[in-house]
């Protein structure tokens, strides 16, 4: 899997620029 | 909790209101009713995707068994994936014996291969969240009302299964990283019924391009 931290890092990556999720309010 | 609470409790005021108004009858309203004590908020965690050399990419996958949408989803799923399927069978690869199947079958019965023809695979990366909730369920509808000719799917009226439709996509939420997270579009990957909702979608998308195709005695799948 390489970097941990890398794989972590691209998730919340993933997590925070999806137009498919929002954080409720 | 509490957030969950609330919309376990939400969900089950709308479909009293259904079973109220006679769209749904008691015995459904039952099966669907959410138990709060036993409902849990999904989570949502990645997998790395190794199938492209010197590249990782992430597939999330949101947990749903437990889920407060779970019942209505199965329900749903369990009504819907005969009828799309058998819809669907003429423009579907089961799997890998079944397009070697129709390819041969392409070739060397219908002799329709030309010395021009490219082939070509379309990856969907984003399959379970191609569109917002109300274009889903408005494809959903125009879908069952092309293919339905008695305007009902088994006992459910094609307003009834939109109505679930409505319950199911607005109430998918999850939690990552201490926050609560809802989809905007499209449904959780771990839930069949999405595979359904989506296979819709695109069995609709597809009949684009399926026409040009089929005047051409192209192969599709």
């Amino acid at each position: 899997l390489g970097n941990r931290q890398e794989f972590e890092t691209k998730a919340y990556d993933y997590v925070s620029k999806s137009d498919a999720y929002k954080v409720l309010p | 909790q509490t957030e969950l609470n609330q919309m376990v409790e939400f969900m089950n005021l709308l479909l009293e209101s259904l079973k109220n108004h006679e769209f749904l009858n008691v015995d459904l309203y039952n099966g669907l009713l959410v138990d709060a004590s036993k409902a849990k908020l999904p989570c949502l965690y990645f997998l790395p995707d190794v199938s492209e050399e010197n590249e990782i990419s992430l597939v999330p996958y949101i947990t749903s068994k437990h889920s407060a949408t779970w019942r209505i989803s199965k329900y749903l799923n369990e009504l819907l994936r005969p009828f799309v399927d058998k819809n669907r069978s003429t423009t579907t690869f089961r799997d890998e014996p079944d397009f070697m199947y129709q390819l041969y079958d392409h070739i060397f019965t219908k002799h329709e291969l030309q010395p021009t023809t490219l082939f070509c695979a379309i990856k969907i990366t984003n399959y379970y969240t191609l569109d917002t909730y109300k274009n889903i369920i408005d494809i959903v509808g125009y879908f069952l009302e092309d293919n339905l000719a008695p305007n009902k799917l088994e006992q459910a009226t094609i307003q009834n299964i939109k109505n679930l439709l409505h319950i199911f996509l607005y109430n998918n939420v999850f939690y990552y990283k201490d926050q609560i997270y809802t989809l905007t579009k499209g449904s959780p990957n771990t839930m069949p019924l999405s595979d359904t909702l989506s296979n819709i979608y695109v069995f609709v998308w597809q009949k684009q391009i399926l026409k040009q195709l089929q005047l051409n005695n192209e192969f599709f799948g």
